[in-house]
């Protein structure tokens, strides 16, 4: 799975999420990838998210929104962000990666999985990582 | 507003030999969604561009490179979304098309829908005049390997991945 999240001049914020899928999947089997607000959500009232892992376990907390839903209750980025994969893993056991941007510039690239590639560009600083 | 991009490659188990490709592809996306953005681009713009570079590149779950279905196919997802109006556009199943996250956007753009499915999306495409590719074209080496040993009797691909994405 690969992921993009942006805010742009304007304040506007997008998502994007693009995916195989799961290795050896059964055929027509869909996960959270294409359904709005697990696999991705953009609201510029908030922020965007775009999420990776096990999409099953993605679906059942709906990460991509609940992540932007810790935030309105006021936690960074990154504070939101693994608060909602805090809680995918003790709820379904699932693992995986959010990379969020908020409507004020603050970014967070943050996963429970053992490593997720991942970059970011502000103020022209590149920053990247795996692990 | 300063603009800020952020990418993913994916969450899971990364291989030693793959690592370096990987963090230059993140790093590639990026930085070409970070030029759309300074060009006064819209985020909308910044973000499909970024996912269409890592669909191109072999190193990621995604558009060439993509894991294969039980029958050896590569079947995909994607979505879009915009923060200004919550509109969005997803593809799922989708087969021999290059970058499902453009079809996606398509799909936002074009009809009142939020998701079109298999022939449906493949319909679309045409319609579109979006181009189609020959399944095998999206298929690589590894993503052939790692199929064909999850088919050998003592694997359990579901186990194995229930933390990858």
């Amino acid at each position: 799975t690969v992921g993009a999240v942006a805010i742009d001049s304007a304040g506007n914020v997008a998502c994007a999420t693009s995916t195989g899928g799961l290795s050896n999947k059964r055929v027509g089997r869909v996960g959270d990838t294409a359904c709005i607000g697990s696999g991705g959500y953009a609201d510029n009232a908030i922020g965007a998210t775009s999420t990776t892992g096990h999409g099953e376990s993605i679906m059942k907390v709906v990460l991509a929104r609940l992540t932007l839903y810790h935030m309105e209750q006021g936690k960074s980025p990154e504070e939101a962000a693994t608060e909602a994969l805090n809680s995918m893993e003790t709820r379904v056991g699932g693992l995986g990666g959010v990379i969020v941007v908020s409507r004020s510039g603050d970014w967070a690239a943050t996963f429970s999985t053992k490593q997720m590639p991942w970059a970011a560009v502000k103020d022209g600083q590149l920053q990247s990582g795996i692990h | 507003m300063k603009p800020v991009i952020v990418v993913h490659g994916g969450a899971g188990r990364i291989f030693k030999e793959r690592e370096d490709g990987s963090r230059s592809g993140v790093t590639r996306a990026a930085l070409k969604g970070y030029g759309i953005l300074k060009q006064g681009g819209s985020a909308l713009d910044a973000v499909e561009e970024a996912v269409v570079l890592m669909e191109d590149d072999p190193h990621f779950n995604a558009g060439c490179g993509s894991v294969l279905n039980e029958k050896g196919e590569v079947e995909m997802d994607a979505i879009i979304m915009d923060g200004k109006n919550l509109s969005s556009g997803a593809v799922s199943a989708v087969k021999c098309i290059a970058n499902p996250i453009k079809l996606a956007r398509l799909v936002m753009e074009k009809t009142d829908h939020m998701l079109l499915t298999d022939q449906g999306a493949l319909a679309f495409a045409r319609a579109m005049g979006v181009p189609e590719v020959p399944g095998e074209k999206l298929i690589t080496e590894r993503s052939l390997e790692r199929w064909k040993k999850n088919l050998e009797a003592d694997s359990n691909p579901q186990e194995f991945q229930k933390d990858l994405g």
